[in-house]
């Protein structure tokens, strides 16, 4: 053990194990956490080559491997607490994004929140099986956070009870779903449905794209890898385009959204259903966000408390680098951020978890509040953990600059999320023009744009049709 | 909030009614952004899209706000006083940064002075002679597995020099003392000068 990092902990004022465990949310869970990563990690068959010494193709097939690994295990010991899934899944691939990140927390979770009862057995013994490995297929190569300008088309065809889906132009090739290139045999895919000569907006449909046995892609479909990317090396972003495939008519997603077998549509009870699992990931990001830094700080931190340089007093030894008020400057609000941002994420957890019940028992009312909140938290921490991270791999110095720290794959594997589920400023701009959208008309006077009256009883909480609400 | 900062006394409390300060004050910009341009017979869309930073900033506002009341509302679950102590200062640290990082909409909105946003600064920097000694404990408490970690540099044991020069080791370029490309290039060059 190095002296000076020894010297560090008896500094300590506090009991770590204590902090742990309110990071963690109980004693219990972190006892749990460490007995998975515990399994994980002394798992011969999870031993890998360091990434950093293989190439792209290599780096795709051993997280393969271990990903047929890990759904095996999670099978034998009994894993299926979400949770303990997340531990396991970060073990496995230590924060890196795998081949299938989609099939695990898109394809599944769309299924469970808009398969019909009947669609569920359809689809989802076999998907949980992986004999359907599935990914989302949303965004295309000139579409992306507006998802009204989609332009994949779904036209029902009474006479046959089938779907014809299309991509029309080159634009609406659907672009960078993970999984999609080579891993997915499935995709759900979100197009326009059109029926009855009427296009009824976005909707999300079962789409098979390669044959189940032999992998092969099936009539119709063009499907492949987008290429090398900045980062996401393991994960297979893809690429596919749709000629007059036909699906039938129960490969469209109906727990909300409905079209009968004459073409009649049946609306959804909102909009925003569709995007619930878009949603669901944003409220998550905002956990990663907070992995991201609390990772990087961890490394920023401990080697400046190991690294000395330059002299503070002429004569005396190189003091550690962690004494320099600049280097406390660059990283102590970092490590704040890391713990602001846990914090968040443990409450964006809890209110998805909350919102999501309700609309499961049929109350719609918080959807538009998740939507705007994890929208704007989305966007306002993976800004921050991005400049973050950056600020840590400066802090190290020329080592930091060493993939053997670890902070240039934190920051290729962070950096997306600013993009993907939403880019950033359009998040931010959906939070402005949210369901709570508030115009300050006079220092104590609030108006809404929308039908709502607001009061202000106070800094914090304001009164909204009678009821008091926090400011967010 | 401002004299609270005067007389150094400043809590996450009164951090956060400064930032919500904020929050109204640049949600009244950009009102009043989207107004003028109304004013100018500008659509509604336009409008919306010529006052699209403001909104963007007020947004922005908000969010930190929101950060920092929930991090001033865990201060309040937690029961062991060491570590509501240290978690305190980290939360000011953060609320405190944010509003020194904006300095400028803070003193534009007339929540601070010039002379206080130098308290700020003054204050940013008594926390972090606090945080020192708990520094390393701090990331400690992450729990992070230096198998999870993967890195050279923030190893739990700090000895990374020794694996530093390890991991070089492994490159692929250092699989053959005499690198194929010296044969193939660099000697056939060396011929041909």
């Amino acid at each position: 053990m190095n002296p000076d990092i020894v010297k560090e902990r008896q500094n300590a004022t506090f009991n770590v194990e204590k902090l742990t465990n309110i990071l963690d949310g109980s004693t219990e869970k972190t006892r749990r956490r460490r007995e998975i990563e515990s399994m994980v990690l002394n798992d011969p068959d999870f031993q890998e080559q360091d990434p950093n010494f293989l190439s792209r193709s290599e780096r795709y097939d051993q997280a393969v491997r271990k990903s047929a690994q890990m759904i095996l295990k999670l099978r034998e010991f009994g894993i299926s607490d979400p949770d303990e899934i997340y531990y396991y899944k970060n073990c496995v691939h230590p924060d890196r994004p795998e081949p299938l990140d989609l099939h695990l927390g898109m394809f599944l979770p769309t299924l469970l929140n808009q398969a019909t009862p009947e669609q569920m057995d359809r689809f989802f013994t076999p998907a949980w099986n992986l004999q359907i490995i599935g990914t989302y297929a949303q965004t295309e190569m000139g579409h992306g956070t507006h998802l009204r300008g989609l332009e994949t088309t779904a036209t029902f065809d009474p006479a046959t009870q089938e779907f014809v889906l299309n991509s029309p132009t080159i634009s609406s090739i659907k672009w960078w779903p993970g999984g999609l290139g080579k891993t997915s045999n499935h995709a759900i895919v979100l197009a326009q449905l059109h029926t009855q000569g009427n296009c009824h907006g976005l909707h999300a449909f079962i789409v098979p794209i390669r044959d189940m046995d032999t992998h092969v892609p099936l009539p119709g479909i063009v499907v492949g890898d987008i290429g090398p990317k900045f980062g996401f090396s393991e994960v297979d972003n893809g690429f596919l385009k749709l000629e007059n495939v036909r699906i039938p008519l129960d490969n469209m997603l109906m727990k909300y959204a409905k079209v009968e077998p004459d073409g009649t549509y049946v609306k959804p009870p909102s909009a925003k259903l569709t995007y619930g699992t878009m949603v669901f990931i944003r409220s998550m990001i905002v956990g990663q966000s907070a992995l991201a830094l609390a990772k990087s700080c961890t490394i920023a931190i401990r080697y400046s408390a190991v690294r000395h340089q330059s002299e503070l007093k002429p004569g005396e030894p190189e003091p550690q680098i962690l004494n320099f008020q600049t280097q406390q400057h660059k990283l102590f609000p970092v490590l704040a951020t890391a713990y602001a941002f846990t914090f968040v994420g443990q409450y964006m957890k809890q209110t998805y978890n909350r919102i999501s019940g309700d609309i499961h028992a049929g109350d719609y009312s918080g959807l538009p509040e998740l939507h705007a909140l994890s929208a704007g938290l989305k966007a306002f921490t993976t800004w921050a953990a991005n400049g973050a991270i950056e600020v840590c791999r400066m802090s190290c110095g020329g080592h930091g600059y060493s993939r053997s720290s670890a902070l240039p794959d934190i920051y290729v594997e962070f950096t997306p999320t600013c993009t993907y589920e939403g880019e950033n400023t359009v998040m931010m701009l959906q939070t402005a023009s949210g369901p709570q959208q508030i115009m300050v008309s006079g220092p104590q006077q609030i108006m809404v744009s929308g039908p709502q009256q607001i009061m202000v009883s106070g800094p914090q909480q304001i009164m909204v049709s009678g009821r008091q609400v926090n400011l967010c | 909030f401002s004299d609270l900062v005067t007389r150094r006394i400043v809590t996450v409390a009164s951090v956060l009614m400064c930032s919500c300060g904020l929050c109204f004050s640049l949600v009244e910009l950009a009102a009043t952004s989207i107004q003028q341009e109304l004013q100018l017979r500008r659509s509604q869309e336009d409008a919306w899209n010529s006052s699209a930073i403001d909104l963007v900033r007020a947004s922005d506002a908000h969010c930190h706000y929101v950060v920092v009341k929930l991090f001033a509302d865990k201060l309040r679950q937690v029961e062991d006083p060491a570590v509501t102590s240290v978690l305190s200062t980290l939360a000011l640290l953060y609320s405190l940064h944010g509003i020194a990082s904006n300095s400028g909409d803070f003193l534009k909105a007339g929540l601070l002075s010039v002379p206080q946003a130098l308290q700020v600064s003054a204050h940013i920097k008594e926390l972090l002679i606090q945080l020192r000694p708990n520094a390393v404990a701090l990331v400690d408490a992450f729990d992070l597995n230096d198998k999870r970690l993967n890195s050279v540099l923030g190893r739990y044991d700090g000895n990374v020099y020794e694996h530093l020069f390890e991991w070089a080791r492994h490159s692929p370029l250092n699989a053959s003392e005499v690198h194929e490309s010296f044969h193939k290039y660099l000697k056939p060059l060396r011929s041909k000068l």
